[in-house]
């Protein structure tokens, strides 16, 4: 899901932590925030804590060497050069065994704090995705306006424009259908459409999205992952 | 036509 936004990323392994990332797209507008907790895993031990410099593409290359259906172990030993990735189908008659390089990745890290949020909006992430894809084909930017009634995104490009009002409901028989608006006060805020698009991109990891917004700061995108989450803060476009 | 922010100016470094 981050590997188009960010390239080279510090893994953060701890007992009590889990695994946690924090990366910074190239622009310094995206960050990217990552929790898997320890429960997520079928079994985890970190007897020291660890940092992982991993290449994402590299990563991927041998993620995919895996199936769906296998179990994957990862492996790295105290000041580790390498991750060790072993796959194993079922009946552990397959075995493949991957060994990728680490790297000292020289990154800083932002202090994010507790903000105060004037609104906050859960919607379907499939719907939050659709939005995304659809407007960035009128314009490289795209509004948001919220109001306790509704959620307002738009486009403003060379063919024309486009809008999509979406407003609050619940769905009883399927919550994570459900659009909810929480209200502090209004807010209307641009952003640019190419960074929502690396935004959706974590679209299969959560049935929904909630997005944090706030006059004149950075937006917060979450996507709750069964036990921990992947957030994203992005910058907004605004007159200085 | 607006100005795209970056994230230095609202987050601390550490």
């Amino acid at each position: 899901s981050i590997k188009d936004s960010v390239k080279l990323c510090n893994f953060n392994c701890s007992q009590s932590q889990g695994i946690t990332v924090q990366a910074i797209d190239d622009s310094r507008v995206l960050l990217i925030a990552l929790k898997i907790d320890a429960g997520s895993f079928q079994e985890f031990r970190c007897d020291k804590d660890l940092v992982l410099g991993l290449d994402l593409e590299s990563l991927s290359k041998i993620l995919k060497q895996g199936n769906n259906e296998e179990y994957l172990t990862l492996m790295a030993e105290d000041s580790p050069d390498n991750l060790m990735a072993v796959f194993e189908d079922k009946k552990k008659d397959r075995i493949s065994e991957f060994s990728l390089k680490l790297m000292d990745i020289d990154s800083d890290v932002l202090t994010i704090d507790d903000m105060e949020t004037d609104c906050t909006i859960t919607l379907p992430a499939y719907e939050f995705a659709k939005i995304a894809k659809d407007m960035k084909t009128l314009s490289e930017s795209l509004k948001i306006v919220v109001t306790k009634d509704s959620v307002k995104f738009n486009a403003e490009g060379q063919i024309g424009t486009g809008s999509v009002i979406l407003k609050p409901h619940t769905d009883m028989d399927k919550p994570e259908e459900s659009v909810k608006i929480e209200l502090n006060s209004p807010v209307a805020l641009t952003f640019g459409a190419k960074y929502l698009n690396d935004i959706v991109k974590a679209t299969s990891l959560s049935s929904t999205v909630t997005i944090k917004l706030t006059d004149k700061s950075p937006a917060l995108f979450e996507y709750k992952l069964p036990s921990g989450y992947l957030r994203y803060y992005l910058a907004p476009k605004f007159d200085d | 036509t607006q100005k795209q922010q970056t994230l230095a100016r609202f987050f601390g470094s550490q």
